[in-house]
């Protein structure tokens, strides 16, 4: 249903948005 | 009660790969209803309505951060719910039931986890609380 979100991991940030590991 | 909707920008393009999700375009602006934990928000764009991922989106004002909690440096303990295959070198691959510890909870659902020697990004939903201290 719509009221639960999708069950598969959502996509990664687009590379140039990605943040280091902390 | 009225509802407050946050506004946030597209920060690139994103094609749906299914049918409760919506489908974005870089620039757009968003309005989100409610934020789930494992990184899939649910937004209102005008006339459609569903899920987009989080790490699509900026804040318009910047100040995202604030909402998103500090690095754990000493760990949180989570179990995996079902295993993951690393795609990008900084992810982590895990089989199912394995003991890991969480250091950092990112708001787009990866979060960064840390098993013995190596640390890496993993999906949140595949991870569940395990409620023990170290």
């Amino acid at each position: 249903s719509i009221k639960e979100p999708p069950q598969n991991p959502p996509p990664r940030p687009p590379p140039e948005h990605r943040r280091k590991k902390a | 009660g009225p509802i407050m909707l946050e506004s946030y920008r597209v920060i690139a393009d994103y094609g749906k790969s299914s049918k409760y999700e919506v489908t974005l375009k870089a620039g757009d602006m968003v309005d989100i209803v409610e934020k789930s934990p494992n990184g899939w928000w649910f937004c209102q764009c005008e006339s459609r309505r569903g899920w987009v991922p989080a790490s699509y989106l900026e804040p318009l004002d910047g100040a995202d951060e604030s909402e998103e909690p500090e690095p754990n440096y000493a760990g949180e303990l989570y179990k995996t719910t079902k295993g993951y295959k690393a795609v990008e070198e900084d992810e982590l691959t895990l089989e199912a039931g394995e003991t890991i510890e969480v250091i950092h909870k990112l708001l787009d659902g990866w979060w960064v986890v840390r098993k013995g020697e190596d640390t890496g990004h993993y999906p949140s939903m595949f991870l569940y609380r395990t409620g023990e201290k170290k």
